[in-house]
């Protein structure tokens, strides 16, 4: 074994940002939580988990392109994940791998789990091509337990795990080492289904979809991996009404049911969540629009136009939407103002596409998953033609949306 | 069998990537033929394959294989 670093303490916290969409989200939580175990079982360490905040060490999946990791992956294959040494604590895991459980088929995510949280731990590759720590994956063994010099080198690190610690460790019975998850998320939603909570055109213009409890972003090359929405905005809760970024504030504004949240990037605002008063509950969808600077409310067949630096008369809104917004659905899921300077509305799995002087344009609607999620359309053979035109790569990364890619059974 | 331009540079990005050789602190990228072999003979040892220092099918087999990303420290010299 190598020793590259160590942590001055032994009781650590860890969180899950977000989770492989090739296996349902509970096997790939219980797969994460058994590595964790494989080193406690053998160290006098404990490890608790924490839904938001900081956490010692934090586990998220990324692909090609990260926003915070430099060291980006390779796509199927070859480098599976990678950690930084103590006391830093991320570990990341290559999304595009098939992450699998409990099958000989695609990459284990408990025994590279398990692997790179040795290097969190401190612990470099090992010589020992059968140890855990050895830098080629040596495949899934459904017996997998830690090579004795993955032992050795854990406890030259934290010592060994005394019978007091043991004890120490049953007297937390009420506290197990990692703790389980409070919150069963909701199912991770499949892009493909081109249903939507909201849309939003975020801060750096990046496109952010909601649905359920997950949030993505979509680019012109692909999707970014699903992150539960209080992995990235602490304290907001799921199934979202609405989301609107205003450049000119720099405020994003999320709504559900009767409150409002407002946040500066990922940053909730002092004194939110607030009641909503002026306008009212359960609204459909929102957007920014940068010829007037306003934000615009919807909600079945109305509209409100909102000034966010000005006391605004809302006593004369709902307006009706169509007065303004020429040919567009009532009841919207969702809408938004986008980097071409059009305004799009979106309901059930289409969307509508206005010009300047906010007409739905010719043509529409078009498909959601087709056009905004990159996914294949049923019929082999139709093109992947852009939905916005000419802003849209054609090297486009295509999701195939046939169900069964979206999740491997375990045996 | 000589080693083509293009696989020669994946050995040696292969190599480089994961601490078999030592980017040199000054100037590009430009090897000695016997550094490039002292790293294929380490990489083949730590990979309990037969140590000859030359591009074989098994080593080539084996730089395919699915991996961590991080460095590995089985060649002395570079782990100085």
């Amino acid at each position: 074994y190598l020793l590259l670093g160590r942590w001055r303490k032994k009781h650590l916290t860890f969180r899950i940002l977000n989770l492989p969409s090739t296996l349902p989200p509970s096997t790939a939580r219980a797969a994460l939580l058994k590595a964790f175990k494989y080193w406690s079982n053998v160290a006098p360490l404990t490890f608790r988990e924490v839904q938001a905040g900081w956490a010692d060490i934090r586990l998220s999946f990324h692909g090609r392109q990260s926003p915070y990791c430099s060291n980006t992956f390779d796509g199927p294959g070859r480098v599976l994940a990678h950690a930084d040494i103590p006391e830093l604590g991320s570990v990341h895991f290559d999304e595009d791998e098939l992450w699998t459980e409990g099958t000989y088929r695609g990459v284990n995510l408990r025994i590279i789990a398990a692997h790179e949280l040795g290097h969190a731990l401190g612990l470099g590759h090992s010589r020992y091509t059968q140890a855990l720590m050895a830098p080629v994956y040596a495949g899934y063994r459904p017996f997998f337990k830690l090579h004795p010099d993955d032992v050795a080198g854990i406890q030259a690190l934290y010592g060994k795990k005394s019978p007091e610690t043991r004890d120490k460790e049953e007297e937390q019975v009420a506290v197990p080492t990692v703790s389980p998850v409070t919150t069963e998320p909701s199912p991770m939603p499949n892009p493909c289904s081109g249903e939507l909570d909201a849309m939003m055109l975020g801060p750096r213009g990046k496109t952010y979809a909601f649905r359920g409890d997950y949030v993505w972003t979509v680019t012109d090359s692909g999707l970014g991996p699903l992150f539960r929405v209080s992995s990235l905005w602490e304290g907001l809760p799921g199934n979202l009404d609405a989301a609107v970024y205003s450049p000119r504030t720099q405020w994003i504004h999320f709504f559900k049911g009767d409150k409002v949240w407002r946040y500066i990037n990922f940053k909730m605002s002092p004194g939110f969540p607030k009641k909503l008063n002026r306008v009212e509950p359960n609204l459909d969808a929102a957007l920014y629009w940068p010829l007037n600077q306003k934000v615009f409310l919807f909600k079945a067949s109305g509209y409100w136009q909102w000034d966010e630096l000005a006391q605004t008369d809302l006593s004369r809104y709902p307006k009706p939407i169509k007065e303004l917004f020429t040919g567009v659905p009532d009841h919207p899921s969702a809408a938004l103002s986008w980097r071409d300077g059009r305004v799009y509305f979106f309901k059930g799995k289409e969307y509508w596409r206005l010009n300047r002087q906010l007409r739905v344009e010719k043509g529409y609607p078009r498909k959601i998953a087709h056009n905004w999620m990159h996914c294949r359309p049923q019929t082999p053979g139709t093109s992947t033609s852009s939905a916005r035109d000419s802003t849209r790569s054609t090297t486009d990364t295509v999701l195939d949306n046939t169900p069964s890619t979206m999740y491997t059974t375990a045996d | 069998r000589a080693l083509g331009p293009a696989e020669k540079e994946a050995v040696v990005d292969y190599l480089l990537q994961y601490g078999y050789l030592q980017k040199p602190l000054e100037g590009p990228n430009h090897f000695r033929l016997e550094d490039v072999t002292e790293a294929l003979r380490a990489f083949q040892e730590a990979s309990e394959l037969p140590v000859s220092g030359q591009m074989d099918d098994a080593t080539r087999a084996r730089m395919k294989q699915p991996r961590c990303g991080l460095e590995d420290p089985f060649n002395q010299k570079t782990l100085k």
